[in-house]
């Protein structure tokens, strides 16, 4: 299983509808300071609820949504290639989660192949597949240095979330 | 709780000892503070190289801690194995050589699992097999500017 | 007591204001959280492109944020000049064209004063009129390997 | 004024004598990880006393001996051209600092042109050229790191130590 698609419009500093092909080796994202490599990651947490708006530099879920024209909604679909039928579903399996901004706050709703669906019901399906909030396979930026700078109490911690 | 906890640890430590020689070319080992109760203290980071004194992760030069710290990540997700990883500017503290060794490490990780690794650095870039570029528009809106293949 | 901050304050947040645009192209300022009384308060970075929202500190990319940390001291610096200044891989989050404004800004300040400048980057080697060499020889003991000019 | 030569031995990883020449302008420090860039910054903060051993990445002071060969002093010596008479002194000014391993912990000398004298002395003589342990003219590694993280609050007691 793998990334076969990421398709992001009004999250963060996309405020055009954007899709990126994710190919199933090494793929490197480069670019300029601030031109919004590090939104890709955390376009991806977002997408697949592994993280709180905490990580993801903001201090409410609202203001992931694109702060140029106006918008009131976000959008991030993650398109799964499952040919090898890691996950129990289809061959090709698709997460996507909006975020829209209301009166007195927000709604967040998550999507599974177009279907409206839970936290819980994306959390089951991607665990299968070894894919959980507490899992590292996603580093942030500044993640090695919070290792370092941790102390040894902490860092035995990480051991105790896996175990 | 505690047999949980050891086990994880062992096998943890199995793979830092591996990934941390071939990334650095010292000895190094994961340490835990009070094996008789795990729970009641922390977790040590050390090395060692032929003739040094044995240092822990508070002792070492910046780009030491780093490579120290990205084996731990790498032992950890050879214990749990994920289809896919991002990593967000893991080689920053890094010279032209240990750089390299993560890069290649890398490439060799990808034959199994999907990579994705934002990164300014050249031997990242040079390992992958293709760039996404990414630039900031009128308006201040991010785009991705193409893929380049190498 | 209030008064010697403010004054200080002041000062360094116009050294701010100039030498943040030189570096990165758009405004930014210090501000207080509470001018009345500034020991009640803390104290934000914010800057804004044209178009852009203002923003603080926390919400900018990992480059952006190291170039605002930066101007905050070099403003402090200009506030109280010293007759040398040594820096440890201050250019580390910075891409291509951030690390060359950093250079060529320490350039033109190092008329006025002496700049001894740790660095693993290119922009920072070429822009200085010398480069020591340091390396690990026998026996675990750093050396200097000579001086190389540009 | 500038640093005019540096003289380190059995300081950190300089376990060999090491004189190293310094000019009035832009000089860079290059080299692999772990081979002694940052040491040689650590060399001057401990020669001047402007820092605690803390931030030279020792647990305590007598950490900062070599500790290949057995070695029990380390020196470091920095020389100064005071041709512009910045410091009320000589046109050549140099501090020197020991720091000597003892049965019961350690002895800790400054000197200052070669006559023995106290941390207030050489404190008092810095600060005549703005050189003082809260300036901000030494950044160390991962000081750029920490004024991003840290509070509002702890961001402004920078200033407050300045004022
Ligand atoms: N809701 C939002 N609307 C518009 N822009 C936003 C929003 N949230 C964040 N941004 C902008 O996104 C920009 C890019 O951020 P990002 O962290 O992705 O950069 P980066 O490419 O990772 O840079 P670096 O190399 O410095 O780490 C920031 O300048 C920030 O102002
Ligand atoms: N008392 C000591 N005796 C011998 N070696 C020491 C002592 N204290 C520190 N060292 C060693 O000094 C080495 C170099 O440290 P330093 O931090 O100067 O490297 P650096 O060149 O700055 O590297 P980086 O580019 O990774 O920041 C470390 O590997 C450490 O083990
Ligand atoms: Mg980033
Ligand atoms: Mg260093």
């Amino acid at each position: 299983m793998f990334i076969k698609e990421l398709e992001i419009h009004n999250f963060k500093s996309f405020g055009k509808r954007v899709k990126i092909p994710f190919f199933d080796d090494f793929t490197a994202v480069s670019g300029p300071n601030g031109s919004g490599k590090s939104n890709i990651v955390d376009s991806v947490l977002f997408c697949l609820g592994l993280s709180t708006s905490r990580t993801m530099r903001a201090e409410k879920l609202t203001d992931l949504i694109f702060n140029g024209d106006g918008a009131n909604e976000a959008m991030v679909k993650v398109r799964f290639d499952n040919a090898d039928a890691e996950l129990p579903a289809d061959t090709e399996v698709t997460v996507a989660r909006k975020v829209r901004r209301t009166a007195s706050g927000y709604y967040s709703y998550y999507y599974l192949d177009g279907k409206p669906c839970t936290l819980a019901d994306i959390h089951e399906l991607l665990s299968k597949a070894c894919i959980t909030p507490e899992g590292y396979n996603v580093v942030l930026q500044g993640d090695i240095t919070r290792i370092i700078e941790v102390s040894p109490l902490e860092r035995r911690k990480i051991i105790d979330e896996i175990a | 709780k505690k047999e949980a906890l050891l086990t994880a640890f062992n096998s943890i430590n199995a793979n830092f000892k591996d990934i941390y020689a071939d990334l650095s070319g010292a000895t190094g080992e994961l340490a835990l503070e009070n094996y008789e109760d795990p729970f009641d203290g922390g977790l040590f980071i050390r090395s060692w190289q032929q003739g040094k004194h044995v240092q822990r992760i508070e002792g070492m030069s910046g780009g030491e801690k780093s490579l120290a710290a990205l084996a731990m990540i790498f032992a950890i997700q050879r214990y749990l194995p994920a289809p896919f990883y991002m990593f967000d500017e893991i080689d920053m503290f890094l010279d032209g050589a240990n750089a390299e060794r993560v890069a290649r490490m890398i490439k060799k990780l990808s034959v199994n699992a999907q990579f994705i690794v934002v990164s300014l650095r050249k031997p990242m870039i040079e390992a992958a097999s293709r760039t996404i570029g990414v630039s900031m528009q009128e308006g201040n809106i991010s785009s991705v500017t193409g893929v380049k293949l190498n």
